[in-house]
């Protein structure tokens, strides 16, 4: 049966199976403007793919890194990766944000960070957070990946036993799905953003996780955070909080977002999507569409202020 | 896969720091008895967690014992995973 992603169900939750036939799919139908790469692989050894989005201009073009399902029972935010990958092919080209940015940039799509997590959440356990990596002579599973990063690594909000599911790993980037992402970024050497995305709470922010001290860029983050929850409550009324994440969540050490800041990347931001507790984690995918629809106004933003502010 | 069969998911808003750290110390509980969904953080955001069907008595006596209010956000995880799922299928088929 020739497989399409013309008829894949965007408003369905998915497994990596599926996931990962789109994503060959939909790269040999928009070839023109989409390739796979493959940037490493997990603990378990499934490959971990990120999706480009380029109309040329060379490997060392300026970009923007999105990444979904870092902790995998968050089901939504993959979907939503498969929505803005449909909506980037979609709206380039009458979408004028959207074409000037990727007139002049690319953008790199990770829609399954944790495949392992994620598989496992099909498999055996739905609410699995973290991924599966095992060390000799440790009794629990996993490591939460968005605490193993090298920034703040081992502060607060972090846990150093192996039974937490905030458990930070044995030492920073000790995980193949977080090396990955971090080598990919420092070889490419020019990326200027960096989206991260989380569920559930309705929050967008920026760093510091590790810590309450704002950062630099704090006055202009916050301002453009605003706007983007401005454009985002105008599609479906939907209100989302705004802030640096240890004033406005919890104080969380070894995050993304922290590492990219300080790696040198000004525009990083993390979104807690849909809902803020009614589902929680089991969002119904009848929450799917609108909920990429309202995110992708607010990443649409960052991207217009992105290009309006090279540096 | 895992059945949730009566597993809740309880909605709790701690009134200051110390009720935070009574939550905290729910954690660390051998063998564990709560997930948290949306950990103690501050007073003002909620505090949500999973608990298993058979520490639910358990806990839910900790909490009132200790004067913190919650409420019932899932009152059955297995029944929402059961739709889930059927979606799913639904979807494929």
């Amino acid at each position: 049966l020739e497989r399409s992603a013309s008829s894949f169900s965007y408003s369905s939750y998915h497994t990596l199976e599926e996931i990962y036939n789109w994503i060959d799919s939909f790269v040999t139908e928009h070839a023109d403007i989409v390739s796979k790469i493959q940037i490493g692989h997990s603990f378990e050894n499934r490959s971990i793919l990120v999706l480009k989005f380029s109309t040329g201009g060379g490997s060392e073009r300026q970009a923007v890194w999105i990444d979904t399902g870092i902790h995998s029972r968050e089901w939504i935010t993959h979907a939503t990766g498969i929505w803005t990958a449909k909506q980037i092919v979609s709206e380039y080209g009458k979408d004028r944000v959207l074409t000037n940015l990727l007139d002049t940039m690319d953008i790199f799509l990770e829609i399954v960070s944790n495949p392992d997590g994620f598989a496992f959440t099909h498999s055996m356990n739905r609410l699995w957070r973290k991924n599966r990596s095992s060390q000799p002579g440790v009794p629990c599973i996993g490591v939460d990946l968005n605490r193993n990063w090298r920034s703040g690594f081992g502060g607060n909000g972090s846990n150093d036993n192996p039974c937490s599911e905030t458990y930070r790993g044995p030492y920073p980037q000790s995980e193949p799905e977080v090396s990955a992402v971090v080598n990919f970024i420092t070889a490419h050497g020019n990326i200027k953003a960096l989206i991260s995305i989380h569920s559930y709470s309705q929050m967008l922010m920026y760093p510091y996780g590790h810590s309450l001290e704002p950062v630099s860029d704090q006055e202009e983050l916050h301002n453009l955070a605003k706007r983007a929850v401005q454009a985002l409550y105008k599609v479906h009324g939907i209100k989302y909080i705004y802030g640096s994440i240890s004033t406005t969540l919890y104080v969380a050490s070894g995050i993304t977002v922290d590492w990219a800041y300080d790696s040198g990347i000004k525009y990083c931001f993390s979104f807690e999507l849909r809902d803020t507790g009614r589902y929680g984690f089991l969002l119904p995918a009848t929450q799917i569409v609108p909920t990429a629809e309202e995110m992708w106004m607010a990443i649409r933003t960052i991207l217009k202020h992105i290009l309006r502010h090279p540096y | 896969q895992m059945n949730f069969t009566g597993d809740q998911v309880l909605r709790v808003l701690a009134k200051d720091e110390m009720q935070l750290r009574l939550l905290r110390e729910l954690e660390g509980l051998k063998p564990q008895k709560v997930d948290f969904w949306r950990g103690p953080a501050r007073p003002s955001l909620p505090v949500d967690m999973r608990v298993p069907f058979s520490a639910l008595r358990d806990v839910k006596g900790y909490l009132e014992s200790h004067g913190l209010s919650y409420s019932v956000m899932i009152k059955d995880i297995q029944v929402l995973l059961d739709q889930e799922r059927e979606a799913m299928a639904r979807s494929r088929r």
